[in-house]
């Protein structure tokens, strides 16, 4: 489980980069 | 020495002959790389239906493929592969499942 929210930390970040 | 080719030629009954030119008309003309709000339909198309799963392990390539029989695995990988870089959709227990970042 913790891989899970590892990843979907990432990928929230890399979101937030996008929308930067 | 008999006469050939005036012997049958009366009885042929041609009641089946269709015209099935496959008619699928879903006007979906194959469009692939017109982009909306910044996706392609085949990233869309996967990005809702990820989006649409609210299984806690998200949902599989496979499952992908079963129900977008239109988009071939290939370029449901490769959607995938992009939604993932964006940082819209993540994978969950292995690489082949799929959750998004977007409904929560």
């Amino acid at each position: 489980l913790g891989r899970i929210e590892r990843n979907k930390r990432a990928a929230l970040e890399r979101l937030a980069a996008r929308n930067v | 020495s008999r006469p050939q080719g005036t012997v049958n030629t009366a009885g042929m009954n041609h009641s089946m002959v269709s015209m099935s030119g496959g008619g699928t008309g879903t006007g979906y003309s194959g469009a692939s790389d017109i982009a909306v709000n910044g996706l392609t339909p085949h990233q869309s198309q996967v990005l809702n239906l990820i989006k649409s799963c609210t299984d806690q392990q998200g949902v599989s390539i496979q499952d992908l493929k079963l129900r977008l029989k239109a988009i071939s695995l290939a370029s449901i990988k490769q959607a995938v592969e992009f939604l993932s870089n964006e940082g819209h959709i993540y994978s969950t227990i292995d690489e082949d499942h799929f959750r998004s970042t977007d409904n929560d």
